[in-house]
This record gives structure tokens, C-alpha cells and sequence, in this order.
């Protein structure tokens, strides 16, 4: 069976796409089953890791309004163990569509029910809010990784993110925990960023990663060539760091 | 009377909050009377610019609730000319509660509408998506700001942007206009930088303005004093570049 994470963090310009799509690959690589969900409307996993996300239907939307079965919205991504549901703008519609469905919430758990058997790990890539499309991610999900920018905002924002984990924990979701919290964005040049690392060691403890993404611009540039970082640049810091973080994730994850 | 004016983007992290402060008080130091309105939950135009946001009763999420005297929500920032309609975390569940409420997408318009009168410039800082709590920013403004950040990412979300404020002229607000599009995090080291600037540029036409704000740690060291970037490091790239989109946004705005 698999184990289904979150990245989340209603903060925006975090990272969480690009860790969502350099975990996935870095976890791939290391003949891991893979299904990556886009879940943001702005579909930017699907636009940084395929070509023909236009040309996708179904997609997110139609397996989250359960007009189509969940297994025809997967789709290659052309690379060995990853498979990816895309999203589109559609998906903005689905907020509005199910906020008196019923079981609104559980939407993505069930879909995610009978594709769960087929991958080792399904990552799920969570849009900047709060609403109802990040709490069907935390819903359906074992656990969530935070990516946190080593910067002064990301740390106003921090109570409500555990506030709502926690809440999507006593009511939704019980088995809902933190898989960890990743630094991400931190520039070796300035002391804000050591700050605000120290300030999240000291807030979060053990739940923080060892590993340290550091501002990199070859992960910007690598979407724009629909590439994850190891196919766009591998010797790069970026690739290191991520590469150091699926170690470290699978070290968590691996049976003692 | 006054003139009402969104930052708004779907794309989270592109300087939205950041343009927001900076330009408010760019303004009020060229004596124009400016109300920042705080839209989004996470609070972070309040924590940036004010200490006591916590003791702030009412803020934003009680006007647009209905709740409380519009006047009553508005506070002194300590600054001449800058006063600040504070947000917190309450804002987050606006978006739930009005979805079935009538004229939900006024709702912050009507606030306003006796506010207008004492300001020359109301910015509203909307939150990172296209939920109702920035249709009420659109719905009350006369033209909304758009910072891109010079990423990739930047490029996939422009037409769900334009798409967005198309619906909300055609449907909601016949006025708005697109008051100027603003290149932030512009990096001189990188050839994406350029790139993007370019696809935008092409892409506006006329509607960008000259003024590129630079990746500049300065501009995100400042929030974490609650000061503006004026008044943490006035001879910085970031506070030179802020002037210089005041003095451009006075121009367009100026009789002839
Ligand atoms: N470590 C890094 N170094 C440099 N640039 C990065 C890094 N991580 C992400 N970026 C870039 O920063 C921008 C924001 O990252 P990303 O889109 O992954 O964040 P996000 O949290 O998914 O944003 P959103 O809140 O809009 O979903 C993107 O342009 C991305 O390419
Ligand atoms: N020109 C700049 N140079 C360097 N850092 C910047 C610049 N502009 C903003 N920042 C920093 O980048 C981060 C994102 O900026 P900001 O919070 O203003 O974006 P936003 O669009 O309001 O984000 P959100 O989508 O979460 O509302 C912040 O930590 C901010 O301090
Ligand atoms: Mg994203
Ligand atoms: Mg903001």
C-alpha cells in the first residue's frame, strides 16, 4: 500500500510546487512509484513537468466532482515510475461547485482509494489557501510536508498553518501528522535567513529536516523547460539539496 | 473623491503585500492621503507595517461581515497620511460564510463607500487566488496593480489572471481597469529574468510600467521591523525602485 503526502503551506511563492515536483522525481529515481497530484488550479506541477497539460481531460477537477473514474486521470509523464494528475483552471470552479456536496471533504480520499494500491507513494502538490482544495489534500493524506521560506512572513504565518493541521486532524482526518518541515529558499548571504531557520528549529524541533534548500535559480529555471532539476541540471545545488531530501525522506519512511 | 486600486495576482509569492506597504507609503510621503486595506488572512500587510494587529477589533473580516462600522476598522499606522484597515485570520472564514450571502461580491465596495471621501488612494493587498475575498477587492476598485514576478510560473498563470478580471469587468465591475502591470524580483544575474521580462512585455504592451522592482534583501528584511522600506533602508535598490513606481503611478494619475 501507499503513503499519500500533502505539501502544504497557505503562504504563497513557498516552494511547494517545486518541491512537490523534485521530490517526486528524486523519489522516481530511486524506483519509487510515484503519482504526483496537482491540486492547484494554477496547475504549475502539471505545466513544469509535462507539455500537453491543455490537452488533458480528465484532470483533477473531474475525478474531485466524481464525473469521471479516478484511473482515467492519470497520466504518463513520460519518465519511468512518475505518473502525474494534472489540474487546470477548472479546478477554481470545483471550490464554488462543492461547498454543499455532501462529504465535500473526502472528495480526493476517494478518489485516491483504489490508485493507492498501485504506487509506493502519492504526493500531493496543495494550491496558497487555506479552502476546501487543501483540506481534501490533508484529508486524503497521511501526512503533510511544510515547506517554509527563510524569510520574516513565513513566520507570521505559522499559527494558522498548525491551526489548520490541527483542526483537520480532530475533525477530518485523524491520522493526519507533519512529515516534516522543510527550510526552503535559504540564501547563505544574509543573516535574515539563518534567523528565521533558528526561529523554525526552535518553533518546530525535531519536525525540521536536516536538509536545507538553498535559493538556487536553476530550479526556476528548470519549469521552463518542463524538466525537473535532475533532468535540467544535476550537478546543480538544487539537485543536491533534493536529492539529499528524498535520502533523508526515505530514511523516515523505510521499515527499521 | 478617491481612487481604488488592487495588487492583486493568483501566483503566490510575487510581491503583492510587498508592493502593497511600499507603495502606500511611497505615496503618503508625497502627501496623499492613503487607506491600505488588508485582505488577505494571512495578515501579512498588517504585520508588516503595524505591532498591535492582535488588539485590532474590528478589522476587515467585521466590515465585510457587516458587522461593524467601516470607521471603526480603520487605524492609525503611526504614519502621516497612512492609515491601515487591519487583517487577521477571522478574513478566512468570510469566504465560507458569505458564499450564500446576497450581494456577496459588494460587500467590501459598499464598506468603502463612505471611506472613499477622506482618501485620495485606497490599495487593497488581496490574498493569492481568485476566491471571493479578491472578487470584493476587483468589485470595489477603479484598476488593479498586477506584479509577475520574472519566473517562469509567472507566464502559466497570466491568462487564468486575465481571464479573472475579464469575468469581474464584464460581470460585477464595468470599470475596473488594469491600472499597470509591475515586474518584481527582477534579478540581473539571470537570463530568465530578462526572458520573462520580455514574454510580459509583449504580452501588456503599454500597461507594464518602466519601473522593475529588483530582487533586493533589504525589501524582505523590512517587515520583520514593521517598517516600510523607506524608513528601514532608504538608500536601498528596493526603496529607489519603489519611488520611482510612485512617482510613475502619480503620473498616470495626475490631471493633465
Ligand atoms: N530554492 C529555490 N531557489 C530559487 N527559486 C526557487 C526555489 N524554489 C522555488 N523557486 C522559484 O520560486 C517561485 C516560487 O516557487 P513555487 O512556485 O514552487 O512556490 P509555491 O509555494 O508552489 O507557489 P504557490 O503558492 O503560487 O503555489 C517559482 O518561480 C520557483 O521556480
Ligand atoms: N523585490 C524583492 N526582493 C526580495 N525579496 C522580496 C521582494 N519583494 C518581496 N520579497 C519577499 O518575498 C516574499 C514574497 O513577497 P510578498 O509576501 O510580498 O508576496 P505576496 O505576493 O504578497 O505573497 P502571498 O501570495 O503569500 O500574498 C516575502 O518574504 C517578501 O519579503
Ligand atoms: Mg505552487
Ligand atoms: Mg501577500
Amino acid at each position: 500500500s501507499s503513503k499519500i503526502i500533502s505539501i502544504t503551506n497557505q503562504k504563497g511563492g513557498v516552494g511547494k510546487t517545486t518541491t512537490a515536483i523534485n521530490l517526486a522525481a528524486a523519489l522516481a529515481a530511486r524506483l519509487q512509484d510515484v503519482l504526483l497530484v496537482d491540486l492547484d488550479g494554477q496547475g504549475n506541477a502539471s505545466g513544469g513537468l509535462i507539455r500537453n497539460k491543455k490537452d488533458c481531460y480528465p484532470t483533477a477537477y473531474e475525478i474531485l466532482m466524481d464525473k469521471e473514474d479516478p484511473a482515467k486521470a492519470v497520466y504518463s509523464t513520460g519518465r519511468e515510475f512518475l505518473d502525474i494528475i494534472p489540474a487546470n483552471d477548472d479546478l477554481n470552479g470545483a471550490k464554488v461547485e462543492l461547498v454543499s456536496a455532501e462529504g465535500r471533504e473526502y472528495r480526493l480520499k476517494e478518489a485516491l482509494q483504489n490508485l493507492k494500491n498501485s504506487y509506493s507513494y502519492i504526493i500531493i502538490d496543495a494550491p496558497p489557501s487555506l479552502d476546501l482544495l487543501t483540506v481534501n489534500a490533508l484529508a486524503a493524506s497521511d501526512s503533510a510536508i511544510i515547506p517554509i521560506q527563510c524569510e520574516y512572513y513565513a513566520l507570521e504565518g505559522l499559527s494558522q498553518l498548525i491551526n489548520t493541521l490541527s483542526m483537520v486532524k480532530k475533525g477530518i482526518n485523524r491520522s493526519l501528522e507533519i512529515e516534516g518541515v522543510l527550510l526552503t529558499m535559504h540564501d547563505r548571504r544574509t543573516s535574515l535567513s539563518y534567523q528565521v531557520m533558528e526561529n523554525i528549529r526552535k518553533h518546530f524541533k525535531g519536525a525540521v529536516y536536516n536538509t536545507v534548500i538553498p535559493r538556487n535559480v536553476r530550479l526556476a529555471e528548470a519549469p521552463s523547460f518542463g524538466k525537473s532539476i535532475f533532468e535540467y541540471d544535476s550537478e546543480s545545488a538544487g539537485a543536491a539539496a533534493y536529492n539529499m531530501l528524498a535520502d533523508e525522506f526515505l530514511r523516515d519512511n523505510s521499515p527499521e
